[in-house]
């Protein structure tokens, strides 16, 4: 039952990369289940990570926010920072594409924290470009370009020219 | 507003090139 659980897992992420995102949502579904009856909480956590990028794939914007939401659960139940800052991000995202942009904003904050807590100026440079364009469809310009300039800042400190 | 929309989604769209290529693997 474990190793079918593993293969399982890896059905899934070969469909996903093959593009077939319905089979790679049941692959997955299926992972998750074994990953309960074991209570593999790192291997539920995968599941539901890659299980909320299948659906962004498949337009499913609100199901891949649940499946962020128990991943962002997961995460915090095994202590990973790094998991974490990835599924707020994957939620701020999400709710753009879902045009809930106070939300959107809510988790890019959240990632801009941790981002900031794990000194990782990539994550936060991103979590600053989120927030302005998240700003700019509210309105907000001040806020906009506060997020732009310290978006613009960061990049020339990285060197990320584009 | 078209390109209002346009620049929302960019980092959006940054993030959906990395995500296809994201699976974690088992």
């Amino acid at each position: 039952r474990a190793a079918q659980g593993r293969a399982y897992g890896n059905l899934g992420n070969t469909y996903y990369l093959l593009g077939n995102f319905g089979k790679a949502v049941k692959s997955h579904q299926e992972r998750l289940e074994i990953a309960k009856e074991f209570g593999d909480k790192s291997a539920e956590r995968r599941a539901c990570s890659n299980l909320g990028n299948a659906c962004v794939f498949l337009g499913e914007f609100a199901m891949a926010a649940e499946y962020y939401k128990r991943t962002l659960h997961l995460a915090r139940l095994l202590k990973d920072k790094a998991i974490e800052a990835q599924a707020c991000y994957s939620l701020g995202n999400t709710y753009t594409l879902l045009q809930d942009y106070e939300k959107a904003i809510e988790y890019h904050l959240k990632h801009l924290l941790i981002a900031q807590e794990l000194a990782d100026r990539i994550g936060e440079g991103r979590a600053c470009w989120s927030l302005g364009n998240a700003y700019t469809a509210l309105g907000n310009h001040e806020q906009a370009v506060h997020f732009a300039e310290r978006h613009f800042d960061i990049s020339k400190e990285i060197g990320d020219r584009s | 507003v078209q390109r209002m929309h346009l620049i929302q989604v960019d980092s959006v769209q940054r993030w959906m090139e990395d995500l296809r290529l994201m699976a974690e693997c088992e």
